[in-house]
């Protein structure tokens, strides 16, 4: 799976997730990557592209989860995404990266690994594979 | 505030030993490479809509990652791709699944998004749709890699030994998943 999210100059998100799926998979088997919410979401707070166990990721609702906390929970980005993440989808099972509205940015997984790359307007960058 | 930017190129069971250093270098020159094309868009003033389309066109057609060119393969060794975008701004969206022909899935769910009343194309549908918009397709040998025959190869292989060493219901005798490790250290996840 691929996927970027961004916020704009003028503070709109979006969100855009991509995928083949899994190796071996059922021939007519859905992931999570289409259907809005799981895999993908956007609001007027945040957006999120989320990778991993699809299965896993659509019993979660995962993407619409991050935007629920932080819409009715007040859960700042980083926070709502390490709850999703960690409390939510089982260890193992996939990641996401997340942009707010304000600009800040999330790249969390509970995998061994996620390819990700980041970057804000004040000079902040960050590509990595590994937690360290 | 001011813009942001974050991309991924998939997450699952990726050792560090898996992977040579010349795979490492070349998924972070691409990650790099694409990062600043997606950097450079939002500061001309792009809209985070285009800027998320634009990125990941450039990952689809990078066949590193498991979309686009580089897809994985289904059982029957066919490709079956999906994608889908959401604007935050007015919370509208596209996807589309099942697509085996179109280059660049990603902007075939916009087109859904922009062009249909709908929110999700998929199949046969979504292959007319692309027909019908005039958007680039490829026969859909364009899409399959040696190296994603190899993985297949493999995970038929390794996914037989799996149904005999199913360790919980979730197995899939059970219509559950099963995890299969790849050739290059990452799981059968997506």
């Amino acid at each position: 799976t691929v996927g970027c999210v961004a916020v704009d100059i003028n503070g709109h998100c979006a969100a855009a997730t991509s995928t083949g799926g899994l190796v071996n998979k059922m021939v007519g088997r859905i992931g999570d990557t289409p259907l809005i919410g799981a895999g993908t979401y956007a609001n007027e707070f945040c957006a999120v592209s989320t990778t991993g166990k699809g299965e896993e990721i659509i019993r979660c609702l995962c993407a619409k989860e991050v935007a629920s906390l932080m819409e009715y929970k007040y859960l700042p980005l980083k926070e709502a995404t390490d709850t999703v993440i960690w409390k939510k989808l089982g260890e193992g099972n996939g990641g996401l990266i997340a942009v707010s509205s304000t600009g800040e940015v999330a790249m969390t997984f509970n995998t061994l690994g996620m390819f990700r790359a980041c970057a804000t307007e004040d000079g902040h960058r960050q590509i990595g594979i590994w937690k360290d | 505030m001011g813009w942001a930017l974050a991309l991924h190129g998939g997450a699952g069971r990726i050792s560090k030993s898996s992977i040579s250093p010349a795979a490492r270098e070349a998924s972070e020159t691409v990650l790099q490479e694409f990062l600043d094309a997606g950097c450079a868009a939002l500061s001309e003033g792009k809209s985070a809509l285009d800027v998320v389309e634009l990125v990941v066109r450039l990952l689809e057609n990078c066949p590193l990652f498991n979309a686009g060119v580089g897809a994985v393969l289904t059982q029957r060794g066919t490709v079956e791709m999906e994608a889908s975008i959401m604007d935050g701004a007015t919370r509208k969206s596209g996807a589309v699944s099942g697509v085996s022909t179109v280059v660049n899935p990603i902007s075939l769910a916009r087109l859904v998004m922009e062009k249909t009343p709908h929110v999700y194309l998929a199949f046969e549908g979504a292959e007319a749709f692309a027909k019908d918009q005039g958007v680039e397709t490829r026969d859909e040998s364009y899409f399959i890699t040696p190296g994603n025959k190899e993985r297949l190869a493999k995970a038929l292989e390794a996914g037989l030994v799996l149904l005999d060493h199913s360790v919980s219901t979730d197995g899939p005798e059970h219509g559950g998943s099963r995890e299969v490790l790849q050739a290059d250290g990452h799981s059968g996840r997506d």
